[in-house]
């Protein structure tokens, strides 16, 4: 099946997003 | 009507649904119940609403533990999920709660919500921070001791991540026998 990935820097972009 | 790209209206889903755990101890509780579930989520936005809001790792009474596992699974041996397996432990020296504690935990939780170890991520479990006057440490939990592959991966991966110097090894033990040893003098399954 598909698995959800997220690289470190996208999550880290998130951080402080409204 | 403006149109909203749909990114900006769409929380961002994880595989998983995590949950974040406290433990701190109290004499009139057993050991179990002093395990308190804090909050569980699913999206991307959602950790970070959590994360954001609580107190760092560092900050922590000494004794205390931060825990995220997998909805469903406790962070205790004793668990369905978690008898069978083991962890990869970073232990810390006293120094290194201000220098690498925060982020190293950080990095830990990053690693399992963004399924950084691929396919093997199912084999993940969840992770441990204790917060302890001796060094603190940090415990990554897999499900079966047998599944060479996705322990050594996994442990490959921790240690880049962490930029674990090459020289310096990480052990992991079975909780099998770190139930029987006291603490973390059980020995090695493997060592990356």
């Amino acid at each position: 099946g598909t698995r959800i990935i997220y690289e470190r820097t996208f999550l880290m972009q998130m951080r402080n997003s409204p | 009507q403006t149109d909203v790209s749909p990114e900006m209206l769409i929380k961002h889903p994880l595989q998983n649904t995590w949950t974040l755990w406290f433990f701190k101890i109290e004499n009139n509780r057993t050991w179990e119940d002093c395990q308190m579930e804090i909050a569980s989520f699913n999206t991307v936005e959602d950790f970070w609403a959590l994360y954001n809001h609580i107190e760092p790792a560092s900050r922590l009474k000494v004794g205390c533990d931060y825990s995220m596992f997998k909805q469903g699974i406790k962070p205790m041996w004793e668990d369905e999920h978690n008898c069978r397996g083991g962890r990869w432990l970073i232990n810390l020296n006293k120094q290194q709660r201000a220098t690498e504690l925060d982020n190293f935990w950080m990095e830990v939780l990053l690693l399992m919500i963004g399924e950084a170890f691929a396919e093997h991520s199912d084999e993940v479990c969840g992770s441990v921070v204790n917060v302890r006057s001796k060094g603190d440490k940090i415990g990554v939990w897999t499900a079966d001791v047998k599944k060479n592959d996705s322990i050594l991966r996994i442990g490959h991966v921790l240690k880049e991540r962490l930029n674990i110097p090459r020289l310096v090894t990480i052990g992991f033990q079975a909780h099998k026998d770190t139930m029987v040893k006291s603490g973390s003098t059980a020995k090695n399954r493997f060592t990356v």
